[in-house]
Formats: structure tokens, C-alpha cells, sequence
């Protein structure tokens, strides 16, 4: 309904106005409206400006900054309707390290609400995450569950800072 | 209502009866290209009862069942099964009555190979779909437009014209 | 012309069906004309059997497979009609370490006829070039070349494996 | 016909000028996200004789002149030179007449603000647009729908429809 739908793009509106400068260290982002008056049809654009640079539409930026920005409303969403877990496949493929250490220190803030499943490919992410499954297919076209990692040390200095005694 | 453990048989590329345990916060999936990580986020989809096979990659509902590699033949049938810890009361509160008092709510689907008709468990009572999709809504796990960010999701959302981004927003509402 | 592009076609797919193999440590794919009788409006096809596993069209492939499998048919065309210089932005991105070890392997092959421009945030990738051009934003907006690093190393055994004595 | 170097001011994000020597045969550029990676690859297709903004990721074509920053104010004009070996006598043939001797071949291109004109230079003489895509026609540098590859062009190919694919091989034909 348009109460709804209104209540809910001001809600993560306000988050993603706020998440983007954190997540980027800087600059500021915010959701448009195409069309304020008409709630059922309207659609959402997304403005961008880095620190230090112009402020423009999503489509102009780098293709990091643009992957890095969608990340940024996604846990935008994610804050303002928390969802009991969430599954993210190969999101931080376009991400420099910096932008991977912001990314998984989002996700790691969010998680007194929910719990986070991360596919990747990078080292970088591989070390922030609290267990670590391979899968591989020895026989091909089979998969197979082997090696579990956890990462004590990961999870238990997280645990220290979201907890301080 | 975090997941405690996924179980998939003859699903996709797990053709052998695979345990996944998710006991972390962050859980991390890894593995050479093509291994299987993405097939896990589909028979999480497929098991809260997505319907669409474009939504599991694929052409029909039976292009989950394993279809057979060099050393193995067909799978019989593709079952996955989700188990949920339900010890929060506030997150057993948001479910339907006769659920409520389960430590653990586990979500199985099965489809066999030539049947066509999908067969959903709650606890290992048949139940029809909307049953297991009144589970999900009300928990909130079933949001999925935004829970569940698949591979190349993230460059839709950065090109996608206005009109289509709307649905995140939907979801949420 | 017609028979210009049947030749290209022939001739590139000749080494697509070679060099796929290759790159994958064993499978095959092949090109496939969407309408044989018509050269000048025909599409084009690609039919990919990564080792192992059932023939398909490239879209049923893994998103890292998927990307290869592209990779491959760009090589393949190179191969065809080299050009003097080649430029890669961020392909090897969906690629799993062992991919980007073939990628770089497949584009070492090429360097006899061709320069390649590489660019990357994967370290795997950035031990196999020859130089390594840094470009920051020190000053926000600007962007500034820095540090050279010369893989001597990378680029001697490479130029050994090659030219053997 | 080997890349010797790049001259780059002025252009999108290099307001100060910037010499990228190109003498090896792999070259690697890195950097963070957003630091301006993109935009040699722009720069080199915008000195090729590049004439769509939207191929150089732009709404007109005085977008790829820098636009100020924080601490700067946009540029004047935007300017490019790429240095081309001429050393390989098979190379120097296919070039036209006036250019065989040369032992390099620089090709400048500069667009000043708000003039909208482009002017383009061989050999530091003033020359036209149809000279400048007449030397990379001939020398094959010209064939950039297969030796250009942008970010995100990968996945393009995979999800192209078939007609689409055909100009890879029509551009190789
Ligand atoms: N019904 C099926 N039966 C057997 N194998 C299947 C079936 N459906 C998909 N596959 C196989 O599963 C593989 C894809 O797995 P998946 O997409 O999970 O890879 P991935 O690990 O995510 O790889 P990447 O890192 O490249 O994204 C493909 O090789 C495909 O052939
Ligand atoms: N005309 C211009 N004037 C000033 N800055 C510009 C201009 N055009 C583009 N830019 C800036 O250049 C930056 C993009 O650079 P580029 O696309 O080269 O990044 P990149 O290094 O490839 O990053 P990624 O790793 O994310 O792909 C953007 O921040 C954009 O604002
Ligand atoms: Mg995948
Ligand atoms: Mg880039």
C-alpha cells in the first residue's frame, strides 16, 4: 500500500543517508523519488558522491564505486528490516582491500541481529568471517562439503569489541 | 530464527547427502569456479519454496534434480531440508500456533524426477506450500529480494532502470 | 561481406574448439550459427562442456565458468586476428586462483604478438605482468600514476619458457 | 605496432599530466576503486578517434573533460597523445605512404571547453578525424570489439543475445 511503501523508502532512505558516508569514509548518497506524487509507481534513483568528488547518478561512477554504493543500500534495507539471515554471493568481486575491509565490517555490526553466509573468492573476506566451508568437485560434476576452518581468533576479538566488558 | 543446519540430496550438483552446519554469524562458502557454492544459495531459495526455475538458473523445476555427470547417473529426486533454531520467543511468536513450541522448525522439500509435484514437511508433517510460505513471511526470513543477494545481483541493482529498483523497497515495506 | 564473415567464423571457432580445452584443463565447446543459410543476419551460440560435465549453452555455466568460457572465445578471436595491443579491465574479477594462473598463462602465449594491458585487483595477477603502473587519488578527484614495480623475475623465466635456448 | 607511452591531461580524472610508459609486453595497472584505472582505458579508445560519449561512459562528449574537483576547477581543454612503436617494417606497410618512415607515430587528440570541436594530430601535424581511423584501420589497432575489453564487457558476451554476439566476429571478419 502507499503508506507503506512511503514509511519504508523514508526509513531506509535515512539509513542509506547515513550508512554511505561511513562505508566510504566520506562523501554522501541519498534515494530520489522519479515521481513524489504517485507512491504505487514511482521509482527509485540512487545519487552518489564519493569524498572528493562530484555528486552525480550511480551509472557515472567507477565500477567499484558503483557495486560498493548498491552494498551500501542493500544493508541499508537490511537495517531498517532486519532479516534473520542474509546470503551474499560474490558481492565483493569488484571491491579494492580497503573496500573489502569496510564491507565485511558492516556486515560483521550487523550481526547481533542476524547471521551472514559470504561466497567468495578473496583471501581478504576468507579471513573476517567466523567459519570457513570449501566445496569442491574431486568427481566431477559432484559436489563435496570438505574442510571446515574457524576462526577463533576472528570471532573472539569481534565478539570482545561488540562486547566490551 | 537463524538457520542451524541445511541438508541437500540430489539437488543440483550435491548429488551425495551433504550437511551443511551454520552455528556462526559469519559463515564463509569457498572453492574453485563451478564447485557448487552458488547451487548451495539455490537449494536455499528452492527449500523456502521458490517457484520460478529462472530464479534457480534454471529452464523447468526439474532442472534441480541431479542430472547426471561422467561417473553418476540421474538422481530420483532433489531434497533439500532447512532447520531453523526457534529458541527466540520473540521469533516464535511470528509463527503460526502449532509451531510455536518446537526448539527447531525444519523446512524439507522433495521433487521427484517425472512427477512434477513438489512435496513440502514441517517437522516431518507434509504440509502444502502455503504453509511453509506462511512460515516464512511471518518470520521475515522469507524477504528475500534483499536477503538473498545471488552472484551478479549487485550489477542489476547499480543498472536497473527506477522502475524495477522499486521492489527493494516493496519487499521491505 | 558474406564470405568474409563465414571465413572469421570458421576460422575462430576453429580455435575456440582448441583453445577452450586448454584453458580449462580438458572439456570442449563450439560456436554454433543460429542460421547457417544466412551469414549476413545469422547470431552466434556458445556451446560449453567444462571437463566433466554436460553440454550446455554458456548461460546454464557457474558465473566464474561463464566468464572464462567468454575469455576463451576472446582469446580465440585474438588468436584469429591479433591485434598489436590488447587491453583487460577487471576480467579476471569472477575467476578462481587457478583460472587466473591459466588466464595469465593463455595471455603469456600471446605476448609474441601482442602487448597486453592488464588491469586488476587480484595480487595473483599482479605477480605474472612485467610492470605494475599504481594509480591513486592522493587529492580527491585526481587521479596520479605512482610507483613502477618491474617484475624482472615474471618477465625473464616467462621470456626462458618461450624462447628455449 | 607496439605502445610506446600515453600522454594523458586534462582527461576525465588526470587534470595534471600524466606519462604512462608502455615498454613491456604485459603491462599491469592497479589502484583503488574509483582511482582513475577506467579512464586510461577511456583515454586510449578517446585517442583511437572514439565518437560515442556513451562508449567512453559520458552523456556528451565534454564529458571527458576533467570537471573540477574539491581543490581544482575544471580543466580547459582535455588532451590525449598515444606513442606508437614504427620500428617493424610488416607494421610501418600498412600504414599510409606519408607515415612509412617514421621510426614513432603519435596520435594527439584534444577537445577544447565548450568549443565542441575535436582536433586531432599525427606527428604533431594537424590532421582529420578519417586520417586518424585511416592509421588504425590499417594497422589493425583499430579492431577494439575484441582487443578493448571493459569492465563488465565479460559478462556482456555470456548474456548477449546471439544476434548481438555477431559483431565480435564481423569486426574480426
Ligand atoms: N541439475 C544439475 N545436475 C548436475 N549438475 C548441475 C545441475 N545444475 C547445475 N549443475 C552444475 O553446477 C555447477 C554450477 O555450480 P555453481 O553455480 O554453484 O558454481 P559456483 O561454485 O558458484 O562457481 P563460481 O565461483 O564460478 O560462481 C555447474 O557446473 C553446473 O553444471
Ligand atoms: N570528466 C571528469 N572529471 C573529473 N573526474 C571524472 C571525470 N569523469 C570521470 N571522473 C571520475 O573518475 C572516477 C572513475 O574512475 P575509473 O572508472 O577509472 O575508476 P577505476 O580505477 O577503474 O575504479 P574501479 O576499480 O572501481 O573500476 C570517478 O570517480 C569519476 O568521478
Ligand atoms: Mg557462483
Ligand atoms: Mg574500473
Amino acid at each position: 500500500s502507499e503508506r507503506l511503501f512511503e514509511h519504508a523508502f523514508t526509513g531506509i532512505n535515512r539509513r542509506f543517508t547515513e550508512l554511505f558516508p561511513k562505508m566510504f569514509r566520506g562523501g554522501k548518497a541519498e534515494l530520489r523519488l522519479t515521481n513524489p506524487n504517485d507512491m504505487l509507481e514511482t521509482g527509485i534513483e540512487i545519487l552518489a558522491q564519493p569524498p572528493g568528488k562530484r555528486l552525480g547518478h550511480i551509472e557515472l561512477m567507477s565500477g567499484g564505486e558503483k557495486a560498493f554504493t548498491a552494498v551500501s543500500l542493500l544493508f541499508a534495507i537490511f537495517r531498517y528490516k532486519p532479516s534473520p539471515f542474509c546470503i551474499l554471493d560474490e558481492v565483493d568481486a569488484p571491491l579494492d582491500d580497503a573496500n573489502i575491509d569496510r564491507y565485511v565490517e558492516a556486515i560483521r555490526a550487523m550481526t547481533d541481529r542476524s547471521q551472514f553466509i559470504i561466497i567468495t573468492h578473496s583471501k581478504r573476506t576468507m579471513q573476517a568471517v567466523d567459519v570457513l566451508y570449501g566445496v569442491t568437485m574431486q568427481e566431477p560434476g559432484v559436489s563435496k562439503l570438505v574442510g571446515v576452518r574457524v576462526n577463533e581468533a576472528a570471532a573472539r576479538s569481534e565478539h570482545k569489541r561488540a562486547n566490551p566488558a | 530464527m537463524h538457520i542451524k543446519k541445511l541438508e541437500i540430496c540430489g539437488f543440483k550438483s550435491f548429488v551425495d547427502r551433504t550437511v551443511i552446519q551454520f552455528d556462526h554469524d559469519v559463515i564463509g562458502i569457498v572453492g574453485p569456479n563451478g564447485c557448487g557454492k552458488s547451487n548451495v544459495v539455490d537449494a536455499i531459495r528452492w527449500v523456502m519454496g521458490e517457484q520460478s526455475a529462472k530464479a534457480l538458473r534454471g529452464k523447468a523445476m526439474g532442472d534441480v534434480i541431479f542430472a547426471g555427470s561422467e561417473s553418476r547417473q540421474q538422481a530420483g529426486f532433489a531434497e533439500v531440508t532447512i532447520t531453523f533454531d526457534n529458541s527466540d520467543p520473540a521469533g516464535a511468536q511470528s509463527l503460526p500456533l502449532e509451531y510455536r513450541d518446537y526448539p527447531e522448525l525444519a523446512v524439507t522439500r522433495r521433487l521427484f524426477h517425472g512427477d512434477g509435484s513438489n512435496e513440502y514437511c514441517i517437522n516431518k508433517i507434509p504440509v502444502r506450500l502455503r504453509d511453509v510460505t506462511d512460515v516464512f513471511l511471518g518470520t521475515g526470513v522469507g524477504r528475500k529480494a534483499y536477503s538473498i543477494v545471488e552472484q551478479g545481483k549487485i550489477g542489476l541493482i547499480v543498472s536497473a532502470r527506477p522502475e524495477d529498483r522499486r521492489i527493494l523497497i516493496e519487499e521491505a515495506a
